[in-house]
């Protein structure tokens, strides 16, 4: 976060966006695993009394009363009974039964989101700045939900419920289960009451890929947010006995003595275990006398933590670690702040490397850390995650969530646009984010290191400045969203069950997901154009913006990438004489031609522009 | 005893939402129509926590057994099972 604000158009010390103090009125409550109250990101230094629309508590337990709160960690809350009812009581030798976060993940969500501005952190002396929250003068509720053994969705109910009654202004919940229908999936339904309340409800999409369909938390009413990338890396090299280099990151920056800075023999580590998975780097499973006083490849794959993967080759006697990517995660780098000299290599170099280590007799390595650096290139330093780490780390390096920065716009939203609902915001954030460096390149999917599609970043990067003048929006209405679920063929139970109301569809009406609102577009022709989503070979959207800006012309720009789909708009212009005029246009995708057995996706955008202001939506075409 | 621990061993956390506008006037207020609803599978059962605001009901224990026959409930619209979330 001493970099994060700057990228995003931010700035540092002198805000771009004017700090009026309608921001300090807006309340963030983060949904997690608590807060570490002391932490310099809840300093109250120069915020005013607390909101008077606060309802909220600062609850006591376990290290943790209500003198921990203050005029920025204005609610402090916790929700144990689900969790306990499964896995019984909480021992509070282990963990506190109180808004005091053990973990770290709830601390560092939240003062990313919202946390003060603080001089002088550093991780290790790496990337020196000012951290501060994307919206640091916003006021901060944490709810205690996620406790040792997870999350559970009766906890996160009753925290929705409390945080609702509590009065917050946003909800962000950086967690989630599986994919589901929307009237199973407690997080949407609770965020559907927070959306009609005119709560802004930002969730983590899930960062599971680049695996399909790995999306969490996509209800049309939730603002579905992934994590991104930005331009600060953290190189560290390695070098192989046959004189090949290779780049990778971390951020280990522990005695620089240790690291071995002449050629080291190098071992993987499948080879020194007789674990079946020993190439993980689980605890326990590395052979001490293989292992020591060498580097160790471990592969990345998940299952325990990266930086725990390094203090298992530490515990073994190991020099150093190189973690290897695997298809799981493909070229995507995460720069750690490992234990012991240890670097992150993509796949395509793990491949090399593990051919080299596989094929010569006396495979050697060594690791150069060095410091980090601006290139385009991104990597994303995150908290660790890591239970022994020891190091008193109070600020781990800027997580380049756009979730934050989604709460830095929408917080500076709500206070310039208090009228805005949840849906507007979201549309301004969507219709202004770019999919496109200054310099033409695309952005990049960093799992191939390909150009990205919008299956991959969704509407692009936020650009938190443009959202605040959009233009025009999409905006939605809770009816908007019940004749979506109509269109989804729910019953009126599970209507009911989820919007807390009777609604019964319309059987003489047609409805269509197509028909919501929403600033972007998606759609898939069966084969032949037969079967599939639609049986027909051209296909309708229609879309109403509304005026927020000045009166204006705006004239609509189509691209695509696809010769199989002609795409047209119309009317062509729309004219805007005064605020919160509505103007309708529909959009037509019309199937060219007959499709190749081997169709893949295409991608295509419409683009409204008065010369001033880009309100841009993704098309998305599949063929089934 | 015995009967009470061998359905609590069983029981799972279940998530019950609940027809609000179908509370019959009876009742003075919503959460003792939940009760009595709940009641009608088991003796034992208590409510965990009472949903106002989020969703209309409450969560509780049950065994399978008692969670589908409180699904037959007039007013209920659904049970659901308790899922555990993870970190992101």
């Amino acid at each position: 976060t001493t970099r994060t604000p700057e990228f995003l158009g931010l700035g540092q010390t002198t805000e771009t966006i004017p700090q009026s103090n309608s921001e300090s009125d807006v309340i963030i409550g983060v949904l997690d695993t608590g807060v570490w109250p002391e932490s310099k990101s809840f300093d109250d230094t120069g915020l005013g009394p607390v909101p008077g629309s606060w309802k909220g508590a600062c609850e006591s337990g376990t290290n943790f009363n209500s003198s921990n709160c203050n005029r920025k960690l204005i609610g402090a809350r916790y929700f144990a009974k689900g969790y306990e009812a499964t896995l019984g009581p909480i021992e509070t030798s282990k963990e506190s039964k109180s808004p005091r976060d053990d973990d770290g993940h709830g601390t560092h969500t939240a003062s990313t989101a919202a946390g003060s501005v603080v001089s002088d952190a550093s991780l290790f002396g790496y990337a020196l700045g000012t951290a501060r929250g994307m919206a640091p003068r916003a006021r901060i509720a944490a709810y205690k939900v996620c406790w040792v053994g997870g999350c559970f969705s009766s906890d996160i109910v009753a925290a929705i419920d409390q945080a609702i009654a509590d009065n917050v202004n946003v909800l962000s919940m950086s967690l989630g289960g599986g994919m589901s229908d929307y009237f199973r999936d407690s997080v949407a339904i609770g965020a559907f009451s927070a959306m009609e309340k005119g709560i802004l409800i930002s969730c983590s999409a899930g960062n599971a890929g680049p695996s399909t369909y790995s999306l969490s938390n996509s209800a049309p009413w939730i603002t579905t947010v992934g994590a991104g990338t930005l331009d600060r890396d953290f190189p560290a090299f390695v070098s192989l006995g046959n004189g090949k280099n290779f780049s990778g990151v971390s951020l280990y920056r522990g005695n620089s003595n240790a690291a071995p800075t002449t050629l080291t023999p190098f071992v993987y580590a499948g080879n020194a275990s007789n674990a079946t998975s020993g190439n993980l780097c689980m605890m326990g499973t590395l052979i001490p006398e293989q292992v020591k006083g060498k580097i160790v490849m471990c592969d990345r794959r998940g299952v325990n933590a990266r930086v725990q993967k390094g203090a298992v080759v530490k515990a073994a006697g190991g020099a150093g670690m190189i973690l290897a990517n695997t298809a799981a995660n493909g070229e995507e780098l995460v720069a750690d702040a490992h234990l012991l000299p240890a670097t992150a290599v993509g796949q395509q170099n793990a491949d090399v490397i593990k051919s080299y280590l596989f094929k010569d007799p006396n495979p050697t390595a060594t690791i150069l850390c060095q410091h980090p650096s601006w290139v385009v290139r991104g990597c994303r330093p995150h908290w660790t995650g890591d239970r022994c780490e020891t190091r008193g780390v109070q600020y781990y390096l800027g997580d380049v969530n756009v979730l934050s920065a989604r709460e830095r716009a929408s917080g500076a939203a709500e206070g310039a646009h208090p009228e805005w609902s949840p849906a507007a915001i979201r549309s301004a954030l969507m219709t202004t984010a770019y999919t496109a460096y200054k310099n033409g390149q695309k952005l990049q999917d960093v799992a191939t290191g390909k150009p990205s599609t919008p299956f991959d970043h969704g509407a692009g990067h936020v650009d938190p400045v443009s959202a605040l003048n959009p233009g025009l929006v999409y905006d939605l209405t809770v009816d908007d969203y019940l004749n979506f679920l109509c269109a989804l063929n729910y019953s009126a139970s599970e209507i009911n069950s989820l919007a807390k109301r009777s609604y019964t569809c319309d059987k003489k009406k047609k409805y269509s997901v197509r028909d919501l609102n929403y600033p972007s577009f998606a759609v898939n022709f069966g084969s032949r154009y037969g079967g599939g989503t639609t049986s027909s070979n051209v296909v309708k959207y229609t879309r109403t913006l509304t005026n927020v800006g000045p009166p204006g012309t705006y004239k609509a720009s189509v691209t695509s990438e696809s010769q199989l789909v002609k795409i047209s708009v119309e009317p062509e212009t729309l004219s805007f004489s005064q605020a919160n005029e509505k103007k309708v246009y529909t959009v037509t995708l019309s199937a060219v031609g007959s499709v190749p057995a081997n169709a893949v996706n295409s991608f295509g955008r419409v683009e409204w522009s008065d010369g001033k202001h880009i309100v841009g939506s993704p098309i998305a075409i599949s063929w089934s | 005893a015995a009967a009470v621990d061998k359905n609590d061993v069983a029981s799972t956390t279940y998530i019950v939402h609940m027809a609000k506008s179908e509370m019959p006037t009876s009742f003075d207020h919503h959460t003792h129509w939940y009760d009595s609803s709940l009641k009608t599978v088991s003796d034992s059962a208590e409510m965990m926590y009472i949903y106002s605001n989020a969703i209309h009901g409450f969560s509780t224990k049950l065994t399978p057994e008692q969670a589908e026959s409180l699904q037959s409930q007039p007013g209920v619209l659904s049970v659901l099972p308790e899922l555990n979330n993870e970190l992101h």
